[in-house]
């Protein structure tokens, strides 16, 4: 089973804003 | 044929030929005739001049033919003849024809920077003790481990009038000494310039007190120098550089004058002297191609049997390591490729939010995953696992 790709506007920085990659 | 490498291409040991140093060179006397001018000698007249350039020509249709000193009438009588070998020589034998009864007092000096200092060759007398406070030179050699200065009987007229000065490199040599195997007789034979000190003429009687009775003058002709231009076992030749100077045309990865030093990129082991067995060549470090400068490391060299101790400095190509020869961090080796390969190393590129570090494994590639997540770059969820909303846990148990 071929899982898809991380998809990063599924993810929410609201508290991470500081890990947030420059991507 | 290359003199330097044998049939296979491997290096040898190889010497530039034996020449006359001399030839050509400007000798610089510290009395010639002809200033003023006199009946027999006058400087300013081509036909009539003695000048010192006379003993180093090659000869030929040159007329007159012989260096002549100016009148002495004084004491000291001392003239000097200095030559400039131009660079380093190894010598073999020195002479010098004289053109008129040969003094009997002379002492052959050799400077080894140029003519900044000077050491005695050999002395040539009558009179070694009262000249030059040394014992007649045994008739066997020096007696010691080295070669040293001896004082040789001064030059024997010759029916014609003249007579010859000659000195031998092997006669002030215990036997048996090598020039491969022995540093102490290498720096014995160096010199860039030879120095001849007249300091007696025959005339004069035999002591060095006696005041010139009679003017004097010293003629000399054919001043030679033999010897091999010093290239250290790297050369088989010299040739003059752009600005003129003489140099060795160095090989096995050696440069300099006389290539006495490895070149930049071949530090892989310290420089030697090539003998007539081993070539010693310098060794290009091992770079791979990614480096274009490296350093010579003896604990190192030490640690590896006396091998290898080159370190490549300022590593390319996103490589790293003494010979760079693995990746640096953030990259991984790529098996396709020949470590030589300009892009041998292929970066991470780990997930910025699937991987728990940028580092990946040097040889697979694999990032470090966190929980739940798979694949090379940690970019897709492992089977199970389904992607979530937070960056810090970005794949989650699926209910």
């Amino acid at each position: 089973e071929v899982m898809p790709t991380l998809d990063m506007a599924l993810f929410d920085w609201t508290d991470y804003e500081d890990l947030k990659p420059d991507v | 044929a290359d003199p330097c490498h044998d049939e296979g291409g491997a290096p040898r040991g190889c010497v530039p030929g034996l020449v006359n140093a001399a030839l050509g060179r400007e000798v610089l006397a510290s009395s010639t005739c002809g200033r003023p001018p006199t009946r027999a000698c006058d400087a300013s007249d081509p036909r009539r001049a003695h000048p010192a350039a006379l003993l180093t020509s090659a000869g030929g249709t040159a007329n007159p033919v012989c260096w002549h000193s100016d009148w002495l009438t004084q004491v000291p009588l001392n003239v000097t003849l200095t030559v400039p070998l131009g660079k380093a020589f190894e010598l073999v034998f020195v002479s010098l024809r004289f053109c008129s009864t040969p003094p009997t007092s002379v002492a052959l000096l050799k400077s080894q920077d140029h003519g900044r200092s000077w050491a005695p060759l050999g002395f040539f007398s009558s009179h070694c003790g009262l000249d030059y406070g040394r014992q007649p030179a045994p008739a066997d050699g020096p007696a010691g481990p080295g070669p040293e200065a001896l004082c040789f009987p001064e030059p024997q007229a010759q029916p014609d009038g003249g007579g010859l000065l000659a000195f031998s490199v092997q006669d002030s040599s215990p036997p048996g000494l090598d020039l491969d195997s022995s540093p102490v007789l290498q720096d014995w034979v160096t010199a860039t310039d030879i120095r001849i000190v007249l300091t007696r003429p025959a005339m004069l009687g035999d002591t060095r007190d006696t005041p010139a009775m009679v003017p004097y003058s010293y003629s000399a002709t054919e001043l030679q120098v033999g010897g091999r231009c010093k290239c250290n076992g790297h050369s088989s030749r010299c040739l003059l550089d752009t600005q003129g100077h003489l140099i060795c045309d160095c090989r096995h990865g050696t440069e300099g004058p006389d290539c006495g030093r490895c070149k930049p990129f071949y530090c892989d082991r310290p420089w030697q002297r090539a003998t007539a067995r081993e070539a010693h060549a310098c060794l290009a470090c091992s770079c791979n191609g990614h480096a274009r400068r490296c350093r010579f490391n003896m604990e190192l060299y030490r640690l590896s049997g006396r091998r290898s101790g080159g370190v490549c400095l300022n590593c390319r190509h996103n490589t790293a390591g003494r010979h760079c020869h693995y990746c640096r961090e953030g990259f991984y080796r790529d098996p396709g490729r020949a470590p030589s390969d300009r892009r041998a190393c292929r970066a991470c590129d780990c997930h910025p939010v699937g991987a728990a570090g940028k580092t990946c494994n040097q040889t697979t590639g694999q990032c470090p995953c966190k929980d739940g997540v798979t694949g090379l770059t940690c970019n897709r969820c492992a089977p199970g696992f389904q992607q979530s909303r937070s960056p810090v846990a970005p794949c989650v148990k699926t209910p």
